[in-house]
């Protein structure tokens, strides 16, 4: 089973077109293995990507390096689909 | 497993097997108006089911709607157990309903993309595609909203087997897929395509694979507009609407691109809940508020079908 211990989710909010090109390039860092849950879309649109915990440290220094905001919109992804498993064991019992 | 769709919990998330059986208890408990039929299998030869709720008469024109085609998001397959419920619940005392069933029938897929939705259940809770396995390829699976023979293969998905986007190595290739044109065509009265997707809050019509405005862009653009209008006066949950390519990206092959070039003009995808806190991870208690206010776009899509027949 894939666990996603460490892993993250990242909200960029790209401010104008060089940023979003900048998130559009990330999309093909296949060695970042990174997983668009909003895909890059427009300027002013959220791009929400899951990060596994290797690469959050190189993503996060290449957006600040770049001037591209980001904020964290998961803190840690294991523990809430470790939450919606209990929650739905809770159920069944 | 509940005794009966009563006592089933609409505000917990459930297994394909639960789900399933979720379906046979409300045939059982209601055979004068639900029907099961299987449309077909999928690639690891789960069967694929469709819930016909019908007064009678054959043949009859149709609203098709489907949840679950994205497999991580759960939100929706649970939302369309959620409908499945609703609709016998409120087929006669609700006027606006039963008055849609006096006229066309409803189908609803709940497990578009059983294989996808069984591996996130037990191995990975991110999984999107389905799992299918491509001579050609080191990765598993194809994006099912991608697979479709609107713009198939063109920009807007991609050819890279281990892409969340692929398409597949032909259009209909993905048995998920082939299994619901196939009904289309052999039901060929259908009137109105409902895809359900999450997240981002967003009702959605055609082109997603060309900029070209489809000839009832007017019109699909009122009935948008007012079915967000009913979704958001329940809990002021904000939606955008239009084009798919305008709204969010250009994406081909997608599945009401093709349905509406079936001649289905009342095609329409929303993307449900949330707003960006938990994104595919919506917490359960958001499942009933989710599902309650999406019904009430439905609900005027499915009027205005009715009242505005082509």
């Amino acid at each position: 089973t894939e666990t996603f211990v460490g892993h993250q989710v990242l909200r960029i909010v790209p401010t104008n077109d060089e940023d979003l090109q900048k998130v559009q390039e990330l999309q093909d860092l296949e060695e970042l293995q990174l997983d668009f849950w909003l895909a890059p879309r427009g300027v002013g649109h959220p791009v929400d990507v899951r990060v596994p915990f290797p690469s959050l440290q190189p993503l996060k220094a290449h957006l600040e390096s770049n001037g591209i905001s980001y904020s964290i919109m998961i803190e840690d992804v294991q523990a809430l689909v470790d939450d919606e498993q209990m929650e739905m064991l809770r159920e069944r019992r | 497993l509940p005794l009966s769709t009563n006592t089933f919990n609409y505000a917990t998330y459930h297994s394909l097997d639960e789900i399933y059986a979720f379906m046979d208890l409300l045939v059982a408990e209601n055979s004068h108006l639900v029907s099961k039929i299987e449309i077909g299998r999928s690639t690891e030869n789960r069967p694929i089911y469709v819930l016909k709720f019908s007064k009678g008469g054959t043949n009859r024109p149709a609203i098709w709607i489907d949840t679950g085609i994205h497999s991580r998001e759960w939100v929706t397959q649970a939302s369309g157990v959620w409908f499945a419920k609703k609709i016998v619940q409120d087929h006669e005392n609700d006027e606006g309903l039963a008055s849609v069933l006096d006229k066309m029938d409803i189908f609803l897929e709940i497990v578009t993309n059983p294989d996808g939705f069984a591996f996130t259940q037990t191995k990975n809770r991110m999984w999107r595609k389905t799992r299918s396995k491509h001579s050609n390829s080191i990765c598993v699976g194809v994006d099912p909203n991608r697979n479709w023979d609107a713009g198939f293969g063109g920009s807007g998905a991609s050819g890279n087997p281990c892409s969340e986007t692929y398409h597949g190595p032909y259009a209909n290739s993905e048995p998920e897929v082939k299994a619901i044109v196939d009904f289309v065509k052999s039901h060929g009265n259908i009137k109105a395509f409902i895809s359900i997707h999450s997240y981002s809050q967003l009702l959605l019509y055609p082109y997603g694979y060309t900029t070209t405005p489809v000839p009832d862009q007017k019109e699909l653009h009122e009935i948008s507009k007012k079915a967000v209008a009913a979704l958001s006066s329940l809990y002021g949950t904000k939606y955008k609407y239009g084009s798919i390519i305008t709204t969010i990206y250009k994406a081909s092959g997608g599945t009401i691109d093709w349905t509406y070039e079936q001649g289905i003009k009342y095609s329409f995808t929303f993307e449900l809940r949330d707003t960006g806190r938990y994104g595919f991870l919506l917490p359960a208690k958001e499942i009933v508020p989710t599902a309650q206010e999406t019904w009430l776009a439905l609900m005027v899509i499915m009027q205005y079908t009715v009242e505005h027949p082509y």
